[in-house]
């Protein structure tokens, strides 16, 4: 079986914001090491790398590896349903027909539980290679946001370029062309989450489309800080860490040139 | 003219 106490339930709200405009099903993958997810979109651009450790529960029970196939909309409604600082309990049976959600009010006071039926997934799983990335960013994940946010008003896609000096973000559309540079700064009095850091083995540059970057800044709430990483000719990396607990991973297609 | 590429086309299936 399955059973695993999260005392930030709210966390499971942020986590569920940063997919549902991704993906509409999923298999949750429960093993010893904790609940994981991977999934692509339906074009099969974006791919979606949730990891939930263990360690992060409260208590956490799982015997044997449990796929947890779940749909998200639905998923969403259910846990719109706890307050955000209720304590979730989520527990289901080695081969699962349902899945147990269980909400307790911080002050104990009040407990509700939800019954939501799985479904039989069938997804591709990806080999995503554990890769060194030639250029990797780190930089407040509000500014990231906005600047994806200012990059798609004028153009469909960005095209991003690391250099020591900093990263470069372009787009082109009707109405004329955009570019934000964002440099390096550590050595300010920033702290550290406020800082871009920039660390290239040699210069990258890549064609992404802002609609997907856009969908995954809906991970934002989850971190201060996202890392980019990005290697010639690879989809690109945005990831979120959630504190103590895991990560939640984008990867993203780049445009091919014909 | 640039075209979107796929996951597949740059990782391999499990």
């Amino acid at each position: 079986m399955f059973e695993a106490r999260l005392l930030q339930g709210g966390l499971l709200k942020k986590v569920l914001d940063s997919i549902k405009d991704i993906i509409t099903e999923g298999n949750f993958d429960c093993s010893p090491n904790g609940l994981s997810l991977q999934a692509m979109d339906s074009s099969h651009v974006s791919l979606i790398d949730i990891l939930l450790e263990s360690e992060g529960f409260e208590h956490y029970r799982c015997d044997r590896n449990i796929p947890m196939g779940l749909n998200i909309t639905n998923l969403v409604k259910m846990i719109k349903c706890a307050g955000s600082e209720d304590i979730v309990t989520i527990k289901c049976e080695d081969k699962p027909d349902n899945v147990t959600f269980l909400f307790e009010s911080k002050d104990n006071d009040k407990i509700s539980d939800f019954e939501m039926k799985t479904m039989t997934i069938d997804d591709e799983h990806l080999l995503v290679p554990d890769q060194t990335y030639t250029a990797v960013v780190k930089m407040p994940s509000a500014e990231f946001q906005r600047l994806c946010r200012d990059m798609a008003a004028i153009g469909d896609t960005v095209n991003i370029s690391v250099t020591k000096e900093g990263v470069r973000f372009s787009t082109t559309g009707d109405m004329g062309t955009a570019n934000i540079t964002v440099r390096p700064n550590p050595s300010g009095d920033q702290k550290e989450e406020e800082r871009t850091e920039v660390q290239i083995t040699e210069p990258v540059s890549a064609g992404f489309a802002l609609r997907y970057l856009n969908s995954f800044t809906k991970a934002t709430p989850l971190s201060p800080t996202v890392t980019l990483g990005m290697v010639p000719n690879l989809p690109i990396v945005v990831e979120y860490k959630i504190a103590d607990m895991g990560h939640v991973r984008y990867y993203l297609a780049p445009k091919i040139e014909d | 003219k640039s075209q979107q590429g796929r996951l597949e086309s740059f990782f391999g299936a499990v």
